[in-house]
C-alpha cells in the first residue's frame, strides 16, 4: 500500500516539475527537487521508488519524462468530472475555484435542495435540484461526488450519489459517513491545517 | 525535524482518543489505535517515539494520559485566536465552521475591503474594514492570519498581517507568498484532495 503522504508529495513534485518545464529546464536531480519543495532528497528517492526506476544514477531525471510519469500515476493524464452537492458558501467557493480545472478536474453539475439556490448561476453552471443527480452523473461521466451540505443531510446525499454511480466521495461535512467497500471516501477537515500551525508555533517556541 | 505527516496523524490519534474517553475506555494499545484510524501499529509507535516514551510495553497506553500528551504537543492545551481576511464565500464558510472552535481555534475578527461586506454579520462577528487589523490583533491576542482574498491582494494582505503581529499564515489564495523566516506559512490547495482520489481511482482499477 502506498502511504497517502507519498501521494500528496507526488502531487507537489509534479507541480514543481511543471514550473521547471515552463522555465525550459531539461533535467533535474533528486537533490534539486528536494530543495525545490522542501523535503529531503532521500524522501524524494523513496517516494519515486514505489513506482519503479525513473532516473539514471548520477545524471538525474529528464523533467518532461518524470512529469509525464507522475501525472500518469496520479491519474491526471485524463480529465475527471465531479458533482457538488450543496451550493452554500463552501460549495460555491469550490465550484468557482480555478485550481481544480488547472489540475484536470471539472465541475459538471451543482445541486441543492433549497429553492433560493436552484436556478442561480455559479460561473458557467446553473444550480439544479437533486432530482437531476442520476442524469447529470451519467451524461457527464461523473465519478467524484463532493459533499458540502450540513451534517444532517450528508449520509442521505452520499447514499444517493453512490446509487447514481459515483466511485469516490470528497466529504466536507462534519459527519462520519458509511460507504460500501468499492467506493473511495476522503474526509476533509480544514482545522487539521490550523493544528499544524499550532504545533509549529508551540514546538518552535 | 518532525515530518508534517506525523503531526497530522497526531491530530487524528488525538480525535480518536477523545472518542475513547467519551466511551469510557481507560487503556488502549498501539494496535487498537492503528486499527481505529487506519494506519499500521508500527506507524503509531514510530510517530509517538518522536516525543518520548508514553506507554508500558505489553500494557499499552492510559487513554487520558496519552490524550493529554498529544494535545500538549499539538499546542491544543491552550486556545488560539485567528483573524480571517476576505469575507467572501470561502472566508464566510470558514468563519462559521464549528470544527475550528471544537479544536480550540476561535475566530476573533473578520475583515474585508468591500463596502458591501463591511457591517454584515457572520454568526456573532461583524465584518470590519482592514483599518481594524492591528487593533483587533492586539486586543484579542491573535497569532494566526487566514488569507481568503483573491491572488492579486494576497501578498499585500499578508504583509499587513505580519506587520500587525501575527506569527503564522494559513493561505488559501493561489499565490506563492513571501514571508520572513520567523513567520510560519502554510498553503492549502483543496485540489490535492481530489488528486488523492484520482490516484486511488486510477491505482485500484
Ligand atoms: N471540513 C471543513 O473544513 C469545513 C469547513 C467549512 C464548512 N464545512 C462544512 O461544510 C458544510 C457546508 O458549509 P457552508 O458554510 O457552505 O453551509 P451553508 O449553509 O452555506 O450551505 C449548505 C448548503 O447545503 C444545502 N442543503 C441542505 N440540505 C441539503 C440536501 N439534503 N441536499 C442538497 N443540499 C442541501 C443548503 O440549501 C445550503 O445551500 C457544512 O457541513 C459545514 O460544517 C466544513
Ligand atoms: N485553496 C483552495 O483550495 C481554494 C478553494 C476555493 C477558493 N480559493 C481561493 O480563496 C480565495 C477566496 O475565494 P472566494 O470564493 O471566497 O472568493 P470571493 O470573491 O467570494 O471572496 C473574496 C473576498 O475578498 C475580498 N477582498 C478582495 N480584496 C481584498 C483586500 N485587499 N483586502 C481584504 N479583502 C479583500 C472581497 O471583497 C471578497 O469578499 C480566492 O483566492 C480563491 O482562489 C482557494
Amino acid at each position: 500500500k502506498i502511504p497517502e503522504a507519498t501521494v500528496m508529495r507526488l502531487s507537489i513534485y509534479s507541480r514543481y516539475l511543471h514550473q521547471l518545464i515552463d522555465d525550459g529546464v531539461k533535467s533535474v536531480s533528486s537533490d534539486e527537487i528536494a530543495h525545490g519543495v522542501g523535503v529531503s532528497s532521500a524522501q524524494v528517492r523513496k517516494d519515486l521508488a514505489y513506482f519503479g526506476e525513473f532516473g539514471t544514477r548520477g545524471v538525474g531525471y529528464k523533467v518532461e519524462v518524470l512529469y509525464g510519469h507522475l501525472m500518469k500515476i496520479l491519474g491526471l493524464d485524463r480529465r475527471w468530472c465531479a458533482i457538488i452537492i450543496g451550493a452554500g458558501k463552501l460549495g460555491s467557493a469550490l465550484a468557482l475555484y480555478q485550481g481544480f480545472a488547472a489540475r484536470g478536474f471539472n465541475v459538471g453539475a451543482i445541486l441543492d435542495a433549497s429553492p433560493d439556490k436552484i436556478g442561480t448561476k455559479l460561473g458557467e453552471i446553473e444550480v439544479e435540484p437533486l432530482e437531476m443527480m442520476a442524469q447529470r452523473i451519467e451524461e457527464k461521466n461523473i465519478t467524484i461526488g463532493i459533499v458540502t451540505v450540513p451534517a444532517s443531510a450528508a449520509q442521505e446525499v452520499t447514499d444517493k450519489l453512490i446509487e447514481s454511480g459515483v466511485k469516490a466521495i470528497l466529504n466536507f461535512s462534519p459527519r462520519v459517513l458509511k460507504v460500501p467497500g468499492n467506493v473511495i471516501l476522503r474526509n476533509v477537515d480544514l482545522s487539521v491545517n490550523l493544528e499544524v500551525l499550532s504545533f509549529n508555533l508551540n514546538y518552535l517556541k
